[in-house]
């Protein structure tokens, strides 16, 4: 099992910073193995004489994960001093770099870009753009980038003060925006 | 294996029957606020998912049948489908298409089905397993969730990892 | 000091239904007092034989304040059934509630809404328009229509990967939307 | 009584000397994610509220100060500045422009004044409670915190109006 964990990890660790070197430009980002949290943990000697943490119930406790991440010219380190928008991008990348770890069959994102400004919405979208063929995405938003980058759109609405919602499908106007068309050809 | 349609009926404000077709891609969810965008999350959450009522903003199980309005009484059950297309045999299951169901009645339990088998959760949430669709729903982000992953504990950050192993 | 709660009550009660009714067309809202939170209170029987509660101090534990909204055609009550762009909106509403019943010479209202749609943003800008002259507000916003609302405008950049913010102040152009026009006219 | 102008130095990403100058109306902020926005807010609650760093989201008093970075050394101190039009005389004090600055040294103490003349925090907190900018700071709404004020518990609310009172 401590195998399977290595490897995933090591993927994880590698997708996330790819995703933070794309949405963080000049930045970089890693996932680091911490000791464990605290917690419940006892400092026992061990027979060689050396400190060990182990649980109260005589395990191993695993590491967790850190995530560190130093956007381009500002200082390193904790999570706390970033932004709201800087924020939602970390969280992003981590999200895409366990979605490349383990494949699923499909993704729901509800208004995950929210916080962001313009630039970083383009950032985002083509993120997902990358994806678009291996997997389904299914993303509400209100932000109108986001919506000119779907493959189809469905309109949810209530027929006045009904109550009852109603969901009308329809294709986007041919015209998928021109940031998407600029990366297809990189791609 | 991608995900062919979603049908809800009597599911919180989806009083009457609505289906959703997906292809592969990118599909995109617009409506005004309180137009029902959410529920749609919440009725995925409720069909695939083993959280407890909080996972779909519902204090307790029945929450989440239509409440009915001043022009219309509340829904007696709810039921939502979810769809698969298994061509690819991803999922070891001798069919081609996978329909999983959840229906509630107004104060009874839940029945689940697949295929039209009667089956009990777990067998929903194991199939669900191979998928790749985990047990904690790490794929499915929920409004204003975006921001709790970072506010995790490192331990929580590894079981994350663990379940993508 | 029961007395002038009362009567702060009562005012903050009727702008929020004024608010409510503005934000929710068709729908309505309103304060309620209610029962004490029963955490730390103790059911006592007084000299009369009637229960009563009270604080383990022995003080009477004073009312708290509840939050009922009803949007047009759909369930009353309960918070929890409101989705994020409509609680965003009741909060709106209780804020200018207080806001008017006890003025401050200055409000910052730092990316409020986020999560509203573009009819409900200019619900909110008219909200906010109908306070503009009796007080100052600092608005910190990604959403066009809320920059178009500016009496003035500021910039804040940092320079490529400085890591050091600075600021510009701007007019914003003649043109302040016509939706502000429109509202104007009516005010 | 109106807010005429802020003065950040040393404060967060404000290394160099900022100043914002106010008229009544409505002051509309935009720029990039991570630019400085929310430290500009930062700075309002670190002169004007009694929140614990917290509030600022800082963990120690320290961490406002301007961390630097390869290109530049980081702050000595850090100094914030907010100056009032009291034309109208609503504060009870004989000036008609009343400065509030708070200056932080590295590794020392804050020191507060008013006008010029050294004071205590409590003076500051007293002169602003005349105002109307109430203790809580409910005129000051942080970003993703307007949803909080729904999520109170009953009492809590209480007291936001017992403050308006
Ligand atoms: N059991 C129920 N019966 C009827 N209506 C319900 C039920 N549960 C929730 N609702 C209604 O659903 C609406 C909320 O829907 P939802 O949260 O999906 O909105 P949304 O489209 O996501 O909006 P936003 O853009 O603001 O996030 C509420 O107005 C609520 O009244
Ligand atoms: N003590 C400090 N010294 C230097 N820089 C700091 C300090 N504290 C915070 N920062 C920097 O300030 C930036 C965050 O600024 P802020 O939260 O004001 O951004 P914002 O403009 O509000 O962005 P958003 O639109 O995403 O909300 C971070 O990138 C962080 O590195
Ligand atoms: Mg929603
Ligand atoms: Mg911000």
């Amino acid at each position: 099992l401590i195998a399977r964990f290595d490897e995933t990890f090591a993927k994880v660790k590698d997708h996330f910073e790819a995703g933070i070197a794309a949405l963080f430009p000049g930045g970089h980002g890693t996932l680091k193995l911490v000791a464990p949290d605290m917690l419940g943990v006892e400092q026992v000697v061990g027979e060689d004489g050396a400190e060990q943490v182990q649980l109260a119930d005589g395990e191993q406790p695993d590491p967790g994960v850190e995530i560190v991440v130093k956007p381009a010219g500002k200082p390193a380190g904790r999570l706390n001093l970033l932004s709201g928008g800087e924020k939602s991008l970390v969280a992003l990348a981590f999200l895409f770099a366990l979605f490349l770890a383990r494949p699923s069959p499909f993704y729901v994102l509800d208004e995950v870009e929210a916080a962001l400004d313009d630039a970083n919405i383009v950032r985002f979208l083509t993120l997902l753009n990358a994806h678009r063929g291996s997997a389904q995405f299914l993303v509400i938003t209100h932000q109108v980038r986001t919506m000119e980058a779907a493959d189809v759109l469905y309109g949810v609405t209530m027929a006045q003060n009904s109550g009852v919602s109603t969901v009308v499908a329809r294709r986007p106007s041919g015209k998928r925006s021109a940031i998407f068309a600029q990366y297809q050809q990189k791609a | 294996m991608h995900l062919k349609r979603i049908t809800m009926k009597g599911f919180k404000s989806f009083a009457d029957r609505v289906e959703m077709t997906f292809e592969p891609g990118v599909a995109v969810v617009v409506g005004p606020n309180g137009s029902g965008k959410s529920n749609i999350v919440d009725a995925i959450m409720w069909l695939m998912s083993s959280a407890p009522p909080s996972g779909m903003r519902a204090e307790t199980g029945q929450d989440v049948l239509y409440l009915g309005s001043a022009a219309r009484p509340a829904a007696g059950y709810c039921e939502v489908e979810a769809v698969f297309d298994n061509e690819d045999q991803s999922v070891d299951i001798p069919y081609t298409e996978v329909s999983i169901k959840r229906r509630l009645e107004r104060g009874g339990d839940s029945t689940y089905s697949i295929n039209g088998n009667v089956v009990r959760r777990l067998d929903v949430l194991e199939l669900l397993a191979d998928t790749g669709i985990g047990k904690d729903m790490h794929s499915i982000i929920g409004q204003g969730k975006i921001d709790r992953l970072l506010a995790a504990k490192p331990h929580d950050r590894r079981s994350a990892i663990e379940e993508a192993a």
